[in-house]
């Protein structure tokens, strides 16, 4: 089944999906095709991505699970796991630095792929992001962190719970709210 | 005045609308007033002399000047600075906000519109546009790009390779901007890269709008034969978010600032995430 998002691709090239003038039966069913069989694409990615994790670690890694919806601040898993590890490919030819964003509902320590801290910034979840996402998801915060990956490769970043008392490496920003 | 920079870029907000008021390259010290803000056409349902509807295929104002969604007053702007971005919150309606981003080391600020449920139960449709009005004098030009590879010049009311016959002065003037657009004098450029393909133009010297989303009312009987409505999962409409990353340089490094970033956007590192702790060693 590897193919079919080659296919709904294929599918999608028709006219009327490019321009997006069809109707509106017609796009339900492209996007449903273009999902199933990214769907299919992420499961295999994320097979490929364990197996090359694996080789680094004496520990057993689980395939890992992508978020369609980190747009609007929706991630079953960084809403509600303690510890979690954050992957990054890069599909660029060169290393690329970047800013995540990441659902969450507690301050975490995050450490980088060299084992070292890495500073990130805890801030509350927009009200416009809260009413955009409806019922779908619970996070309150979104934790803020760069990342660096190298070139047609991943990097990996830990995620922990701080406890009561630890040193805390993300930092709370400042709010301003003007009057007007 | 709200100011928010980084080491390329300083931004300045009106105090008491709320709104952009100027963009700063810090290398070269150069500034342009810049105004940013979103704005509405009305969809045609056809005229007595010309029945064509703004719909699917047709986009075809009733007006060619936009109504503005800035009641004048207030955007309500949060402005939230830490040490990993530096964000402002502006809330334009109730179903249209924004968020404008800088990050350290990065030349581009980030501009995150959130548009819809778009109203549509008084019946008339509505096409949502942003639009950067800048002091920039741009000669009637401006600049898209054709699907993500070389950016064409475009003329007001011109075409190089056909006499230009003016049918609608607005959408007569918008282009296909699939990941970028730019307008700019002899020294300064302002290029907008977006995340998807939307259309835009240059309708007044300075100035550069990009439609975000359109929820039209009626079919323009051109095939489709439906309006362009989508209701969505709960039935009143589609929520669209969106970035465009917005870049003010010096026209000699535009080139390799937009190109750089354009990579960076299309290909952009995939997160994955697993309850798992690897081993270090």
């Amino acid at each position: 089944n590897s193919d079919y998002l080659k296919k709904a691709e294929a599918v999608a090239q028709h006219h009327d999906a490019v321009s997006g003038t069809s109707k509106q039966h017609v796009a339900d069913d492209y996007a449903e095709r273009l999902y199933i069989g990214r769907t299919q694409c992420k499961s295999l990615i994320g097979s490929v991505l364990g197996n090359l994790m694996e080789k680094n670690s004496s520990v057993p890694a689980p395939t890992p699970e992508f978020c369609d919806y980190l747009n609007v601040s929706v991630c079953p898993i960084t809403e509600n796991s303690p510890e979690f590890t954050v992957t990054a490919y890069n599909p660029l030819a060169r290393a690329v630095t970047t800013i995540v964003r990441i659902p969450v509902n507690f301050n975490y320590a995050v450490t980088g792929p060299s084992g070292k801290p890495v500073t990130s910034q805890l801030q509350d979840v927009s009200m416009g992001t809260k009413e955009v996402r409806r019922s779908h998801g619970n996070a309150s915060k979104e934790l803020i962190f760069p990342i660096t990956v190298p070139q047609l490769g991943f990097s990996n970043y830990v995620l922990k719970v701080l406890q009561k008392g630890e040193a805390k490496t993300s930092i709370l920003p400042k709010v301003y709210k003007p009057q007007s | 005045d709200e100011v928010i920079e980084n080491q390329f870029l300083s931004l300045t907000f009106d105090g008491s609308t709320g709104l952009l008021k100027s963009m700063t390259d810090k290398r070269t010290k150069s500034s342009i007033a810049v105004s940013q803000s979103f704005h509405w056409y009305e969809s045609s349902t056809g005229t007595f002399l010309f029945s064509q509807a703004s719909g699917a295929y047709i986009f075809r104002p009733t007006h060619p000047t936009p109504k503005p969604l800035f009641d004048g007053t207030s955007v309500g702007m949060t402005v939230i600075k830490g040490p990993v971005v530096t964000e402002v919150r502006q809330q334009f309606q109730p179903w249209l906000s924004q968020v404008i981003r800088l990050y350290p080391n990065k030349e581009f600020a980030e501009f995150e519109w959130t548009v819809g449920p778009i109203p549509y139960k008084d019946g008339i449709g509505r096409e949502i546009i942003t639009r950067f009005d800048t002091d920039l004098k741009t000669n009637s030009t401006f600049y898209t790009d054709a699907n993500g590879r070389q950016m064409l010049k475009r003329i007001l009311n011109h075409r190089a390779d056909w006499v230009y016959v003016n049918s609608d002065p607005t959408s007569g003037n918008y282009y296909p901007i699939n990941s970028r657009a730019y307008i700019k004098d002899d020294t300064k450029q302002l290029t907008v890269l977006t995340d998807r393909s939307l259309g835009g133009s240059s309708l007044k010297d300075g100035s550069l709008e990009i439609m975000v989303q359109r929820r039209t009312q009626h079919d323009d009987s051109r095939g489709v034969g439906e309006p362009l409505n989508e209701t969505g999962q709960f039935g009143d409409g589609i929520i669209v978010r969106g970035k465009h990353s917005v870049l003010f340089t010096s026209v000699a490094t535009a080139a390799a600032a937009h190109r750089t970033l354009g990579e960076e956007i299309f290909m952009a590192p995939s997160l994955s995430f697993s309850k798992w702790q690897p081993d270090w060693a």
